[in-house]
């Protein structure tokens, strides 16, 4: 099973359209592998985005560079992925 | 009866049994129906939920991004509560006594059963690609409305990926050609998450439809019974302007095709866990849904077209 180890979900809050497009250059870079959960639309719309731990300090330093605001809303998926997984065999076991 | 416990997220095999289960506990009013199969073969099962005759129905589905688990759990919660309240709820009561309903709780299940074994944030379909090492299609981009336009990518490795030609998904084909056959569907809405909308058409476009105003009105007093139960807040508006413009969606094919309440939800999540949504909230979020759809289905059932 894949694992999402280090993986990190950023809240951003893009201000105006010119961030909005640099959004969209990020969207577009496919070896960085991210993943938008919420994309992009309207300036002061939350974006939020799933980063692979290999591709976390590039696009921070990019979010940075752009003077994008950004905070880390999700600090390990995997984290949370194994506290689904437990519950979710939890509840399979009081079923039966 | 069965001890299924809703609250919780379920593999394929157990939500099918349940399923069975319900037709089992209903017979009179609920029954199972394979419209088709998915390209890994696996059956796509709605259930029926009719009083009989051949009467105008309403459309509901779940899970066509298979990640966001919270819309096929809230489709099984509706499923039971749709049964339960038949000949309690005199709302529920009327409404089946006049439509039918047909629920489609999971959608892309090879993506649903890909989600919960090898891939916990895959959203497309599994089917094969020629030429691509990549798989699947995003089959809300995969509809015959604008396909190929605006909001769809044709890299088979982005997950907005719309696909080889407009229906090339089974999963797709199946639902157009149940709908086309069926010939009477008066109402279509889907269930994804998250973010809290209420959307209906244009994706593909970003003209205003001719319902506009009775679709707005409309989807504005759904939004607003659902947010009245637990204060979940939500957007109003064609997908077009309040997320951006999306070619190839379902809601558009329908409405196009000539059901005129087509509908999307995104349901929660309200506290930052994104398609990662905690069980618990299973329940709250099926509750708020249920409100909301109830709304539109009353609207549907007493204004015939």
């Amino acid at each position: 099973r894949e694992t999402f180890v280090g993986h990190q979900v950023l809240e951003i809050i893009p201000r105006n359209e010119e961030q909005i497009q640099n959004l969209e250059q990020l969207e577009a870079q496919d070896h960085l592998e991210i993943d938008f959960w919420r994309s992009p639309t309207v300036p002061e719309q939350t974006v939020h985005v799933r980063i692979p731990f290999s591709s976390l300090q590039d696009v921070k330093i990019f979010l940075e560079s752009q003077g994008i605001a950004y905070s880390v809303m999700i600090k390990d998926l995997q984290v949370l992925l194994d506290e689904e997984n437990e519950e979710m065999l939890m509840n399979q076991r009081q079923e039966r | 009866s069965s001890g299924f416990n809703f609250g919780a997220y379920h593999s394929l095999d157990e939500i099918f049994q349940e399923m069975d289960q319900l037709a089992a506990a209903y017979p009179t009013l609920v029954s199972k129906l394979q419209i088709g199969s998915s390209f890994e073969n696996r059956p796509m099962n709605v259930l029926k939920f009719s009083t009989g005759g051949n009467k105008p129905a309403i459309w509901l589905d779940a899970g066509i991004h298979s990640r966001e688990w919270v819309t096929q759990a809230t489709a099984l919660w509706t499923a039971n509560k749709i049964a339960s309240d038949y000949g309690k709820d005199p709302s529920i009561t009327s409404l089946l006594d006049t439509m039918d309903i047909f629920l489609l709780p999971v959608t892309n299940p090879d993506g649903y059963v890909f989600s919960q074994t090898k891939n916990r944030m895959w959203r497309k379909t599994r089917s094969k690609i020629p030429g691509s090492l990549c798989f699947g299609v995003d089959p809300n981009r995969n509809w015959d409305a604008g396909f190929g336009g605006p909001g769809a990518s044709n890299n088979p490795c982005s997950d907005s990926y719309h696909g080889p030609s407009a229906n090339s998904e089974v999963e797709v084909q199946s639902i157009v050609e149940f709908i086309k056959s069926h010939g009477n569907i008066k109402a279509f809405i889907t269930l994804h998450s998250y973010s809290q909308l209420l959307m209906y058409p244009y994706g593909y476009k970003c003209t205003k439809l001719d319902d506009f105003d009775e679709l707005n009105i409309l989807a504005n007093s759904a939004a607003q019974a659902l947010t009245s139960l637990y204060g979940t807040n939500y957007k109003v508006g064609p997908i077009c302007s309040i997320i951006y413009q999306a070619s190839g969606g379902s809601i558009d094919w329908s409405y196009d095709y000539g059901i005129k309440y087509s509908f999307a939800f995104e349901l929660r999540d309200t506290g930052l866990h994104g398609f990662l949504l905690p069980a618990n909230q299973i329940i709250p979020t099926a509750e708020e849904t249920w409100l909301g759809l109830k709304t539109i289905m009353e609207h549907v059932r007493d204004h015939p077209y």
